[in-house]
């Protein structure tokens, strides 16, 4: 497997919960 | 029609005047009314009375009500300035604004801090970063070991937490953002710039009042 090299926020910042730009997709 | 007794605009609870909330936030009147065809979209979609609850923010942000994410639920904690369990449309002017791409970065640092510190204690704890990558994990295809998991805290630790207490103060959290602006991305939504375009129907009723149609 290969090493994640990402830091945990960059991570986190993957989530769809914080992609907010769904909201304007209505 | 609708839930409205006369033709007289009845405001819902925390709706304030586009022009203040323009004069309070990085948007312009015409924004702000655009916004407002966002929101009674939103607020609409399960219970019409004018506030958005939570399961309305997850279905406009997943298209499914039912879906649990601890961000979305940070998230709408976070708008919900009033801390009352809805968010009515002053609190989603004045949360959405700090997304503009044209709001202070220094806003939008604080915001994601505010985000990251789950417990809100004041500073972001390795458990916190830890619970929130296992989160991330659990809704999507990455699968990643305990121990991987713990050399990502690690190395992010090594690299954030210059006082070696174990836990990123809001300084911190600035110096780490500074160096890794790829963190702020999702705090700046593109979509804000051109928002009157997205929701243009409040100047067809602008240019019907003006009678110049």
């Amino acid at each position: 497997s290969k090493p994640v090299t990402m830091n945990a926020f960059e991570l986190i910042s993957l989530s769809s919960g914080l992609n907010l730009s769904s909201l304007f997709e209505t | 029609m609708g839930c409205f007794h006369s033709k007289k605009n009845k405001v819902p609870p925390g709706y304030e005047d586009p022009s203040i909330l323009a004069s309070e936030t990085t948007f312009s009147v015409s924004e702000v009314e655009a916004l407002y065809e966002l929101f009674k979209k939103i607020s609409s979609s399960v219970v019409n009375d004018g506030l958005i609850h939570k399961e309305e923010f997850q279905l406009a942000l997943f298209k499914n009500r039912k879906r649990e994410n601890l961000f979305a639920d940070r998230v709408f904690d976070l708008f919900d300035l009033k801390q009352n369990g809805v968010i009515d449309f002053s609190e989603f002017v004045r949360s959405l604004s700090v997304f503009h791409p044209n709001a202070p970065l220094e806003d939008k640092i604080v915001f994601a801090f505010r985000l990251y510190d789950l417990r809100q204690t004041g500073y972001i704890e390795r458990e916190e970063v830890k619970q929130m990558v296992v989160a991330l994990l659990s809704e999507s295809d990455m699968k990643l070991s305990d121990e991987v998991i713990e050399s990502i805290l690690d190395k992010t630790f090594v690299e954030a937490d210059t006082k070696h207490d174990g836990r990123i103060d809001l300084d911190e959290w600035k110096s780490l953002v500074l160096r890794h602006p790829s963190l702020m991305k999702n705090m700046t939504l593109p979509y804000l710039k051109d928002i009157t375009t997205t929701f243009p129907s409040f100047i067809f009723h602008s240019e019907l009042d003006d009678g110049s149609a």
